[in-house]
């Protein structure tokens, strides 16, 4: 052990364990996290070489060859609980993305959400045995967090009772959702529905892209991964051309909203009914934020602690370069920044929990609130996050600039989280369209709830400085 | 009218009154400027794009009022003495910092005067030796472990140099002690100069 890392520690005045034991939530969830953690260090399958020195294809291959093997452990394990899953699969995957990233968090979800009791019995047992292996295809080559602006188009023919699903324009192609490019044998195609002529917005519907034996594309199907980016090499971000597909009537998912027969549309019951999700997935990348600050800091902070340089004192042993003042301004308000983002995740979270059985009863009250709180969280989260890292990195120098660091990774997989699922002035942007409506009420002398309650507070009282 | 609060840039409640009150003006700015746009018979969604800047200000102010008030509002949850203490110093500290990040907010709304911004500086400094002790445990209390950090420079054991020159010596570049490149290519360049 480095002696001066080793002194570091004997001059702690707290109980590391304790304050570990908050940030879980508590001894046993620490203890449970420590197990679950154990048993991915202790599993030989998942001995892999360096990502950083593997080729794209290389990483993708090994990242396939862990995300099998960890489907099957996770049922041998009998681990069920999201957190618990979530938790074995950040270990799994270390400071990287894995390709069937969206069977999980978007694809699966989505037919719990939206499927009818029919379609659940049918699609359910495929995609949790892996027959069909599926993504979330929304974002467009042309268009993003803009929904009414997707151009793929879905119209209903009644003479046969099928969608043809098709891609108008170069702009209307599919581009961007994980393990779309060779991964997925289906995806759920968000599209703009038309049928007796009218348009009904955007909805979703499972399309058939490969065929599940051969994984050969399908007619009529152009597929294929976008090529190299900044960062998720493992994911085979994709796109998808859709040239007149045709499928059955029963491949809209409908448990809201529905196509009859006869071409007859059916209303969902409130289009409140995607905030969830939005909120969920938020909520989720809000908690990212704390983790990858907190790691960035863990690197900086440890090294700044072994790393001695220059002087202070003419003549004297070259100091800790964590004894310079500049360093500690540059790294010790992001370590406050981790701890914040840290409770706000826990806030967020339980927020989401508590209120999840509202919105299953209807009760919508508070979701207003939180999708504008997820959505301006999310933003100011990952923009300061992803400020916070480069300056970790550069902190350490040099050295900051190797990938033996993690930095650079760490780095080049977070900062997409300033883009997707919303970019991020959007999110602000939405945010303030919640405060400027609460603004009004409150100025109509509506009294607010919840955490904008504040704008009730009037005249905003000139705040008298503390004389100096 | 209300009774005017004096604040004390020590005390945690007090930072989360200013920044509820940043946050409340800079709602309010926005929501005037928009008013303006209106009253210049700018339509809805004109008068919308052409405040997107005070929107934005204001939606990060509420955001940062949120976060220093949930990280204040979980130091009540926080029993023991000395993680309570350590903590409060890094809440003291994000919220110092965030009011220095963001002094021209605080300044213009006459919440802070200049006087009160550069004593907020001093405090900050005296809040980096303080944190300097804790600045290791802080981070171990992550509990990450080296596989899941997978960073050399961030080892629990701090033995950077040693692994660092190992992690090198793994690169493929050095899978053998002459790369092919020399005799594919240096080495034939000599013979045609």
């Amino acid at each position: 052990m480095n002696p001066d890392i080793v002194k570091e520690r004997q001059n702690a005045t707290f109980d590391v364990e304790k304050l570990t034991n908050i940030l879980d939530g508590g001894p046993q969830k620490t203890k449970r996290r420590r197990e679950i953690e154990s048993l991915v260090l202790s599993d030989q399958e998942f001995q892999e070489e360096d990502p950083n020195f593997l080729s794209r294809s290389e990483r993708y291959d090994q990242a396939v060859r862990k995300s099998a093997h960890m489907i099957l452990k996770l049922r041998e394990y009998g681990i069920a609980d999201p957190e618990e899953i979530y938790c074995y699969k950040n270990m799994v995957q270390g400071n990287h993305h894995e390709a069937m990233g969206l069977h999980f968090s978007m694809f699966t979800p989505t037919l719990y959400n939206l499927c009818d009791p029919q379609q659940s019995r049918k699609w359910l047992p495929l995609a949790n045995s892996y027959q069909v292996v599926g993504t979330y295809a929304q974002t467009e080559l042309g268009h993003g967090t803009h929904l009414r602006g997707l151009e793929t188009t879905a119209t209903y023919d009644p003479a046969t009772q099928e969608f043809v699903l098709n891609s108008p324009t170069v702009s209307s192609i599919k581009w961007w959702p994980g393990g779309l490019g060779k991964t997925s044998n289906h995806a759920i195609v968000l599209a703009q529905l038309y049928t007796q002529g009218n348009f009904h917005g955007l909805h979703a519907f499972i399309v058939p892209i490969r065929d599940t034996n051969t994984h050969i594309p399908l007619p009529g199907i152009v597929v294929g991964d976008i090529g190299p980016k900044f960062g998720f090499n493992e994911v085979d971000n994709g796109f998808l051309k859709l040239d007149n597909v045709r499928i059955p009537r029963e491949n809209m998912l409908m448990k809201y909203a529905k196509v009859e027969p006869d071409g007859t549309y059916v209303k969902p019951p409130s289009s409140k009914l995607t905030y969830g999700t939005m909120v969920f997935i938020r909520s989720m990348i809000v908690g990212v934020s704390a983790q990858t600050l907190a790691k960035s800091c863990t690197i900086a902070i440890r090294y700044s602690a072994v790393r001695r340089q220059s002087e202070i004192r003419p003549g004297e042993p070259e100091p800790q370069i964590l004894d310079y003042q500049t360093q500690q301004y540059k790294l010790f308000p992001l370590l406050a920044m981790a701890y914040a983002f840290q409770f706000v995740g826990q806030y967020i979270s339980e927020t989401y929990h508590r209120i999840s059985e509202d919105i299953n009863h209807g009760d919508f009250n508070e979701l207003p609130e939180l999708h504008a709180l997820s959505a301006g969280l999310k933003a100011f989260t990952t923009w300061a996050v992803n400020g916070g890292i480069e300056v970790c990195r550069m902190s350490c120098g040099g050295h900051g600039y190797s990938r033996s660091s993690a930095l650079p990774d760490l780095y080049v997989e977070f900062t997409p989280t300033c883009t997707y699922e919303g970019e991020n002035t959007v999110m602000m942007l939405q945010t303030a369209r919640y405060l400027v409506k609460s603004y009004r009420q409150a100025r109509e002398g509506q009294r607010l709830s919840g955490i904008v309650s504040y704008l009730n507070e009037g005249d905003h009282r000139r705040v008298q400085p503390q004389p100096v | 009218a209300a009774r005017p609060t004096v604040v004390d840039i020590n005390d945690l409640a007090s930072l989360v009154d200013v920044y509820k009150l940043r946050a409340a003006i800079l709602v309010e700015l926005a929501a005037k400027s928009i008013q303006q746009e209106l009253q210049r018979r700018k339509s809805q969604e004109d008068a919308w794009n052409n405040s997107a800047i005070d929107l934005v200000r204001a939606s990060d102010a509420h955001c940062h009022y949120v976060v220093v008030k949930l990280f204040t509002d979980k130091l009540g949850e926080i029993g023991d003495t000395a993680v309570h203490s350590v903590l409060s110093t890094l809440a003291l500290l994000y919220a110092l910092h965030g009011i220095t990040e963001n002094s021209g907010d605080f300044l213009q709304a006459g919440l802070l005067t200049v006087p009160q911004v550069l004593q907020i500086s001093v405090r900050i400094k005296e809040l980096l030796s303080q944190l300097r002790p804790n600045a290791v445990p802080l981070v171990d209390a992550f509990d990450f472990h080296d596989k899941k950090l997978n960073s050399v420079l961030g080892r629990y054991d701090g033995n950077v140099y040693e692994n660092m020159f190992e992690w090198a010596r793994r690169s493929p570049l050095n899978a053998t002690e002459v790369h092919e490149s020399f005799h594919k290519y240096l080495k034939p360049l000599r013979s045609k100069l």
